[in-house]
């Protein structure tokens, strides 16, 4: 038997919304070690997302056995707005189930609010995806990174960054003209996640497809901070830290043709 | 023009 329970109905919610759009259908693993993992990739097969909750985030969590529940992410959204964000929020599934109950308890008033979602056999690949090298890591607010990949998708389909040890240099080039964005790495001592911090092992250029860094900042809610990972002529990284696990996204890069 | 690579060439299948 699983049952997760959250403080805060908020976590799962922005979970779910950050890759509701990107991917419809997956199978959540869950294990008392590994609390609960999801892989998937998106429809497009461009962007694999890489989810981790780990025990700590739960205020209580117990996986008798492991369990892998398929689930259809849009059917999962309706459901979790049907509590409010500061509710307690447990999720619980026998040993074979067919179906997750949710279940919401408001703090202050004696309500309690229960819901059964479907469950679904979901085929998936599951890739393996070792600690890479990378040749340069950003650390940046998260919000800013949004602003920066909404802003440019207004004028190029592609986002080409170019990290050297002093910048990184966001570029998009359209058709009504073009427009870059440098950062220069600073430490913002009364507030850390101001910062931004760039690690070089060596300059990289790489381009992306503008929708689906799009889609990767609809993560932007759940960290203060995002961690890019690039490398030459691999998928990048991109890291939301949760307060225990994390939400990654690797991107492909695009390539001259 | 740029090509547009799937993700899952980059890693291998478990």
């Amino acid at each position: 038997m699983l049952e997760g329970k959250f403080e805060e109905a908020s976590l799962l919610k922005k979970v779910i919304e950050s890759i509701k759009d990107s991917v419809k259908l997956c199978n959540f693993n869950c294990s008392q070690s590994k609390g609960i993992t999801v892989q998937a990739i998106d429809d497009s097969r461009v962007l694999l997302i890489a989810l981790k909750i780990d025990s700590g985030s739960f205020q209580e969590f117990r996986c008798d056995r492991d369990l892998v529940l398929g689930l259809d992410l849009e059917s999962l959204s309706k459901i979790l707005k049907q509590g409010n964000n500061e509710d307690y929020l447990t999720i619980i599934a026998e040993d074979s189930p067919d179906s997750l109950l949710v279940v919401f308890e408001d703090k202050k008033k004696d309500r309690i609010s229960e819901f059964s979602l479907k469950l679904m056999d979901i085929d998936s690949d599951v890739l393996t995806i070792d600690d890479m090298e990378h040749d340069c890591s950003i650390t940046m607010p998260a919000y800013e990174f949004a602003k920066i990949a909404r802003d440019m998708k207004t004028l190029s389909e592609s986002l080409q960054i170019i990290i050297t040890k002093d910048s990184v240099k966001f570029n998009a080039e359209g058709q009504i003209g073009s427009g870059s964005i440098i950062l220069k790495p600073h430490t913002d001592m009364e507030k850390p996640d101001e910062s931004i911090k760039i690690e070089l092992n060596q300059p990289v250029v790489l381009t992306f497809g503008a929708k689906y860094l799009n889609d990767i900042v609809k993560a932007t809610a759940l960290s203060s901070t995002v961690t890019i990972k690039l490398t030459d002529k691999a998928p990048a990284l991109f890291e939301y830290r949760l307060p225990s696990g994390y939400l990654r996204y690797y991107l492909a890069p695009k390539f001259d043709d | 023009d740029e090509a547009q690579p799937s993700i899952k060439s980059f890693f291998i299948p478990d």
